[in-house]
């Protein structure tokens, strides 16, 4: 059961554990490497020393010994740094939350919420939708009135010019005048008859 | 596994917000 | 007790295994190892281990000089003791990724969504009002009309009547 970390590595942008394994591995080398440099100054020593009747198998051993030790030492050190490392300074306490997901804490949405949110956005959607297409037909009406509008206008100026028309011939008043006319021409019938009657 | 979680964790710090510009636009041209 | 300072802790941590492991590689146990040599060479002995003790150090110091400069660490150490510090009141464990990426991604999408909602909640009563307006327009534009329908209704009645007269008046000509 590895803890893999992630929220930590989200953080360093590395794995704690892959970190300090580099580090293990990197320690590791240099221990070995300087033991086998200070083999090999011991040995050229010997090499200027025919007498000493020192093998170069002794000072493998000598070797072999300091280094089992020196390792079981690393060993144990470097697990109680590690662990030391990775539960107490590359590690995110758990009640801590990073700058970047500050939206899971203002925004915890369960996915119902979620959804019925989102069918909130639609619904107000579809209401701009309806309200635009009523204000489409609304300029559409008003255009359609303006055009009905200037027809009216027009017929009115029409009935405007007919009375013109008769004003300017000096009918200022059409049923006034015909009226007159028809009373003038009744009694002129009447007149005629008259007249007719009288010759007889 | 190691890649694996340094992967995961660099699109899930990356992600979000790349999915979140995308997002603005689409809500952008709806608004359009 | 205040945690103290996470770079401070690495550092005294890693001084302290380095100190350990030193001390470990005592000379005693050196020269027990190479015995022979030892007796042979006591000086050179004594040396060599010395050398090796100084370049232990300094390679692994080296090491950690490079850990901390590539993983960036003074600076991220720093940036983590701050939002400890700021997390400090908070008891209850935090959120942490759920591991279903559309799950988390909802609160990323929510601000937005709510602004989209605030937005659109907003047009939307602008539009009603912008539309009331023209109601209202197109209401009086239809009262217009039907006034108008009706002066013209009136204006073609009057003459519908001097058409009534014109007939009589003909008539009465006619005679």
């Amino acid at each position: 059961s590895i803890n893999p970390m992630s929220y930590e590595t989200q953080f360093f942008g590395f794995t704690p554990q892959t970190c300090l394994l580099r580090v293990y591995n990197a320690f590791q080398d240099y221990l070995f490497d300087i033991m086998l440099i200070a083999e090999q100054v011991i040995l050229r020593k010997l090499e200027g020393l025919p007498d000493s009747n020192i093998s170069s198998s002794q000072i493998r051993e000598g070797t072999e010994s300091f280094l089992i030790f020196m390792k079981e030492r690393f060993e144990q050190l470097f697990g109680k740094m590690e662990s030391i490392l990775l539960n107490f300074v590359l590690s995110i306490p758990e009640n801590v939350l990073l700058p970047a997901d500050k939206v899971h804490e203002q925004y915890s949405y369960s996915k119902e919420e979620f959804q019925q949110l989102e069918r909130e956005v639609k619904q107000l959607q579809m209401n701009c939708s309806a309200e635009a297409a009523a204000r489409q037909e609304l300029l559409v009406e008003l255009d359609e009135q303006k055009a009905t509008e200037a027809e009216l206008q027009k017929t009115l100026r029409w009935f405007d010019s007919l009375e013109n028309a008769g004003k300017e011939n000096g009918i200022a008043d059409f049923t006034e005048s015909l009226a007159f006319l028809t009373r003038s021409a009744s009694e002129v019938s009447s007149k005629l008859k008259e007249i007719e009657e009288k010759s007889k | 596994f190691d890649e694996n979680i340094v992967e995961t964790t660099t699109k899930r710090k990356q992600y979000p917000r790349k999915i979140a510009a995308h997002f603005i636009k689409i809500l952008k041209t709806e608004r359009e | 007790v205040e945690a103290a300072p996470r770079l401070l802790m690495f550092d005294k941590i890693v001084k302290t295994f380095l100190e350990k492991l030193l001390a470990s590689g005592s000379f005693q146990r050196f020269a027990h190892c190479y015995q022979s040599f030892y007796n042979l060479q006591p000086e050179v002995t004594a040396s060599v281990h010395e050398k090796f003790l100084s370049l232990l150090q300094t390679s692994i110091q080296d090491e950690i000089d490079q850990v901390k400069e590539e993983g960036n660490l003074e600076v991220l150490f720093t940036i983590l003791d701050r939002i400890v510090e700021e997390s400090k009141d908070k008891k209850e464990p935090a959120w942490r990724p759920s591991g279903i990426p559309e799950e988390d991604l909802r609160s990323w999408l929510v601000p937005y969504i709510l602004n989209q909602k605030q937005y659109l909640r907003k047009h939307h009563r602008e539009m009603q009002e912008e539309n009331a307006k023209l109601m209202r327009s197109v209401l009086a534009g239809r009262e217009k009309i039907m006034e108008l329908q009706q002066q013209i209704q009136l204006r073609s009645q009057a003459w519908q009547a001097i058409q009534k007269d014109k007939q009589q008046l003909i008539l009465a000509l006619g005679n």
